[in-house]
């Protein structure tokens, strides 16, 4: 499991 | 994208469809907490300010448009338009207590001390409790417009939404992004109490009151 790293969500 | 985002994101999208037209039809926004609008105008441009260096995609781009624009919009009816039909003494919340601790909670967890990934990290903070001014509004009042709760419950369902699309993804892409999740669970979180209230007396057709 990785941190998200780019903000794809409103 | 996934279905429950897709909702969540549709939801979120009739809340504010539900708010301009309660504003436009009863040419009033009382019962609307502006303190909770400008909020959400701040969590907006503070989020959405990566239109300038990141493309996602021409659906993440319109929505974000369409947020920033919308929660403007909102604030001129208010503040300039419907201007009488809003009672500042009964709005008081202090959004200091609020925006205070976003600025430093987002300060010390971040991803990235980096000055736009602290402005995603202060608007996800701050969104999670941005509702506030508008419940203790309510909780005051002790009562709303029915269509003022529609609004409320479709924005809620928003965040609950996005719930079971963390978990989705967890599961389908490997990935979590605990800043995101734990601001949302908090936010939703503080719908709870409206929502009970909502499905016992709103959707069974009686008028949104608190007990006194």
């Amino acid at each position: 499991t990785e941190r998200r790293k780019g903000h794809d969500e409103l | 994208m996934n279905l429950f985002r897709l909702l969540g994101d549709l939801s979120h999208l009739a809340s504010i469809f539900i708010l301009i037209h309660k504003i436009q039809t009863t040419r009033s926004c009382r019962g609307i907490s502006f303190q909770t609008q400008a909020l959400y105008v701040t969590v907006f441009v503070a989020r959405y300010i990566d239109l300038f260096f990141r493309w996602i995609s021409l659906y993440n781009f319109f929505m974000k448009i369409f947020f920033i624009a919308s929660s403007v919009y909102i604030l001129y009816l208010m503040k300039y338009r419907y201007r009488p039909t809003h009672d500042p003494s009964i709005d008081t919340f202090k959004v200091e207590y609020l925006v205070g601790p976003a600025v430093v909670l987002s300060l010390i967890f971040n991803y990235k001390f980096e000055f736009t990934e602290i402005l995603w990290t202060f608007s996800i903070y701050l969104e999670a409790v941005a509702i506030l001014p508008q419940l203790f509004m309510l909780q005051r009042t002790g009562e709303a417009e029915t269509i003022t709760t529609h609004y409320l419950a479709a924005l809620g369902a928003y965040r609950a939404l996005y719930i079971p699309n963390w978990i989705y993804r967890y599961f389908t892409e490997d990935v979590v992004d605990p800043i995101a999740i734990v601001a949302g669970l908090v936010q939703t979180g503080l719908y709870l109490d409206f929502f009970y209230v909502y499905f016992t007396k709103v959707l069974q057709g009686q008028k949104f009151e608190l007990p006194a």
